[in-house]
């Protein structure tokens, strides 16, 4: 999966590739104080394509508000909320909109799911539906968050740990190994990274094609700018 | 310029009058439609950042359309009414470090004539030790009737003038007429059409570029120069022959992440001829930050030779990593002056300053700026002078000009550029010199008013200290003057009388020189100080200093920051007529256009407000 930091008082953004065994289960978001966990699990593609690569992408999230009770399972297959002691399920196929006290939930047929937990956060989940027999891909989801300021300070996870903003300076523009992605070198959190001019795209609007976001990429899963490495948030399951 | 050979700009001509360094500058384009059918014609002239328009008006067909001044706001109403029904307005660009370009387009019948006048005026700063008039002609074609004419009054006698340009060939040069006598001075310049060419028959002009005048007034007085004129006065001070104030600098440097390469280097290569410069009663420390902070030696050091040897090696290593933390890096520099003070190293008499270098936000530890500026305006405490140095594009400009306004300084912004190196030893020459320290004009409260800023912090060599006010009686044959300063080794305390000088004596033979500019460079310099006061302050003191310089601006036709100058073009074909808008921009908007490669039109841009930071994760 890719990550992108959009940072629009910096008109700038960052972006990197987390890749790990299809499985694997990742801490994106965890906040202790408010008792909020997001976590999502990868899967491969089909078959390994042509050119090698292992691309993995989330298919799963695991979402948890413990001080509220609530629960959230959200797949390429389906939705489902726990609350009030008992499970609800959704389906992606359908146009639905759940409104509890402790949750709101949007879910617009075949696309995106629109999740605000009470007084802490909402996020949209966006389903990247694949033609059925493609031999390589397969369905997966994008994680987006929409609004965290009432998260604490002590929020951490891959994308956590960017919601109190980062300091970074890049300098020494380069050209890189491609013409028109040159390199660079960044600042940020004690570290001389060398970096890259690229672009990734945000499917918000336009799930099919997505918009380019210029970016700079931060090369071997985010090393130097995440906080310890992307194994450190690695998690056993979803929960 | 034109479109086409069709139009023909037959006479241009820029007319300058300084009187006691106030400005006054009228350029008139004259141009012919030539064609058959109706044509665009632009008029597009550079002026310096300092100035204020104060006209613009056009005479097409014999009719004159005069500009008007009027608020920003009401400007805008009407310029927007213009641009909904798809018309065009004028444009104000950046245009380098000095200049900024006015445009502005009109349509032009067959066989007809425009004539464009656009009228400026600005208080000469002296630097230096010389007052500059920048002239910039552009013509695209020779012109048939080109001059650029200069009358110079200066009541104190002229020292010296010196009159150059960036496009006199040897065949030019003679062409420059310069007759100076006591008082006045007249240069001219106007070339043959011929003459203007680039080589014989051919249409391209060898005038392109800056027509520069540099003078000097003679300077016997101590109490400097008073002049009434029409109820007005204005004193220049610069009194001659001050030994120089021993200073105490310290130099903060910014070596975060983004200072790499040629800025890095251009900063070390600046700091070496700077440290070179020092003279050996002064002291000096140096600080380089990016998230930490490292200083040379934790006490200011005398500039021996030997000392500064050493500094020279530590400068050398300065090299770039990491981020931006200002606000540490300034009170290790304030704090290191404070106990050096305390503990009695420093001469009794010399100044305090520091001098920040840096090139971006501070984003490590304090990073919101207005924090930054209180933490260090009460560190100082009124007790040394912070310079600040904007280098780059993407340097919050607006919040070190705050800050060392704050601080009894000021902020330059350096240019990324091949000469940054002279920039910088240029902006630190400005200020190292201090003559006087806490320099006080006063003036009988029974006698002005209306007085502008008269308290200042320093006096440096080769610059100027500029009061005006109004006079309370317009009968006042004189009144007191005194001067208080802190000098080398006594306090500087003079005292005199000021009484009005009789202009046709000075001037027999000039009718008329323009009477009131006593009055508008009273205004031009009310209206900057209310500018400046309204960035900083209470937010109330901010909304008064604004409100008057507004005032101001209306009352005495400047295009400033908070007017525009409004010119109802003739009726077009729809019958439909559209303003002409001429806008001052601020240093903000200015730095924006150069980071942006592009035009900055007037302020009535839609301001885009950031959307909030977003985070996701996806695949592709």
């Amino acid at each position: 999966p890719h990550f992108i930091i959009e940072l629009p008082e910096k008109n700038d953004s960052l972006c990197f590739n987390i890749n790990n065994r299809p499985g694997t289960i990742f801490n994106l978001v965890r906040d202790p104080k408010s008792g909020i966990l997001v976590n999502g699990q990868v899967i491969g593609e089909k078959k390994i394509s042509p050119n090698g690569e292992v691309k993995t992408y989330f298919w799963r999230f695991g979402i948890v508000h413990k001080t509220l009770g609530v629960r959230l399972e959200v797949s390429t297959k389906d939705i489902s909320v726990f609350q009030d002691g008992k499970w609800v399920k959704l389906l992606w196929s359908d146009t639905a909109s759940v409104k509890g006290p402790n949750v709101d939930l949007l879910v617009t047929k075949d696309r995106s799911l629109t999740v605000t937990l009470k007084d802490s956060v909402k996020f949209v989940i966006l389903l990247h539906k694949v033609w059925e027999k493609h031999p390589y891909h397969r369905d997966y989801l994008g994680f987006y968050t929409l609004d965290r300021h009432l998260l604490s300070n002590s929020v951490h996870g891959l994308l956590g740990q960017f919601y109190h903003g980062i300091e970074y300076e890049v300098t020494n523009l380069r050209p890189g190994a491609v013409p028109e992605k040159p390199d660079a070198t960044m600042y940020v959190k004690g570290h001389e990274l060398n970096v890259t001019r690229g672009w990734q795209r945000d499917f918000r609007r336009d799930v099919k094609n997505g918009e380019n976001v210029p970016c700079w990429f931060i090369h071997y899963n985010g090393t130097g700018l995440i906080d310890g490495d992307a194994t450190d948030y690695i998690v056993s399951g979803l929960f | 310029s034109t479109n086409e050979a069709k139009v023909e700009v037959y006479s241009m001509t820029v007319d300058s009058t300084v009187t006691s360094r106030f400005a006054h500058t009228v350029m008139t384009s004259k141009a012919l439609n030539k064609a058959n059918s109706s044509q665009e014609i632009f008029f597009e002239v550079e002026l310096p950042k300092t100035a204020f328009i104060t006209n613009f008006s056009m005479v097409i067909e014999g009719q004159v359309y005069v500009g008007e001044v009027k608020e920003k706001e009401k400007a805008k109403k009407q310029y927007e009414k213009a641009v909904s029904s798809g018309q065009t307005a004028g444009l104000v660009k950046a245009s380098g470090r000095t200049m900024e370009k006015f445009s502005v387009s009109v349509n032009i019948a067959a066989k007809s004539n425009v004539t464009f006048i656009l009228t400026y005026e600005e208080l000469l700063q002296r630097k230096f030790g010389k007052y500059e008039i920048q002239t910039r002609v552009k013509p695209k074609l020779p012109v048939q009737d080109f001059h650029i004419v200069t009358n110079i009054y200066e009541p104190q006698g002229i020292a010296f003038v010196d009159a150059h340009a960036n496009f006199l060939s040897n065949e030019l040069l003679p062409l420059v007429e310069k007759t100076v006598t006591d008082k006045k001075a007249h240069i001219s310049f106007s070339p043959t059409i011929e003459q203007q060419r680039k080589c014989p028959g051919c249409d391209a002009t060898q005038i392109d570029g800056d027509f520069i005048i540099k003078y000097d007034v003679n300077r016997a007085e101590t109490l400097g120069d008073i002049q009434i004129v029409n109820g007005y006065f204005v004193h220049f001070f610069a009194p001659p022959d001050l030994p120089r104030v021993p200073k105490n600098v310290v130099f903060v440097i910014d070596r975060s992440g983004s200072m790499s390469g040629r800025k890095m280097e251009q900063t070390r290569e600046a700091l070496l001829s700077i440290l070179k410069e020092l003279h050996e009663e002064d002291y000096f420390a140096l600080i380089q930050f990016d998230s930490e902070i490292d200083s040379w030696k934790e006490s200011l050091t005398k500039a021996t030779k030997e000392n500064v040897d050493e500094a020279m090696v530590f400068v050398n290593r300065i090299s770039a990593r990491g981020v931006t933390n200002i606000n540490d890096a300034v009170l290790r520099g304030v704090n290191m002056l404070l106990t050096d003070r305390q503990q009695k190293r420093l001469h009794e008499r010399s100044v305090d300053m520091i001098i920040l270098l840096t090139d971006g936000m501070p984003n490590s530890g304090v990073s919101a700026p207005h924090l930054i500026q209180e933490n260090v305006r009460s560190a100082i405490g009124g007790k040394m002078s912070l310079f600040c140095l904007g280098f780059g594009d993407y340097v919050d400009y607006s919040f070190l000009d705050v800050m060392s306004k704050e601080n009894k300084g000021l902020a330059r912004r350096i240019y990324e550029a091949s000469d940054a190196t002279l920039q910088l030893q240029g902006f630190y020459e400005e200020v190292s010199s201090p003559l006087l320290s806490e320099v006080d004009l006063r003036y009988p409260d029974n006698a002005v008013d209306f007085l502008t800023t008269n308290h200042f912090a320093q006096l440096f060599n080769g610059s100027e200290i500029v009061v005006a006010g109004r006079l309370k009686d317009e009968q006042l044959d004189n009144f007191m003057v005194e001067v208080f300063g802190q000098g080398l080794e006594d306090d500087f305390k003079v005292q005199g009388q000021a009484s009005p000088q009789d202009w046709n004596v000075m001037y027999p033979d000039d009718e008329y020189i323009f009477g009131d500019f006593t009055e508008r460079l009273w205004a031009y310099l009310t209206i900057q100080q209310l500018l400046e006061k309204s960035k900083s302050g209470a937010p109330d003191e901010k909304a008064n200093a604004t409100a008057k310089a507004l005032d101001m601006s209306l009352l005495y036709s400047f295009v400033t920051p908070l007017t525009s100058m409004v010119v109802t073009k003739p009726e077009t074909e729809d019958g439909t007529d559209s303003p002409l808008i001429a806008d001052k921009l601020t240093e903000e908007q200015r730095q924006q256009a150069d980071r942006l490669g592009t035009t900055v039109s007037h302020s009535y841009r839609a301001q885009a407000l950031y959307p909030q930071p977003s985070y996701f994760v996806d695949g592709d």
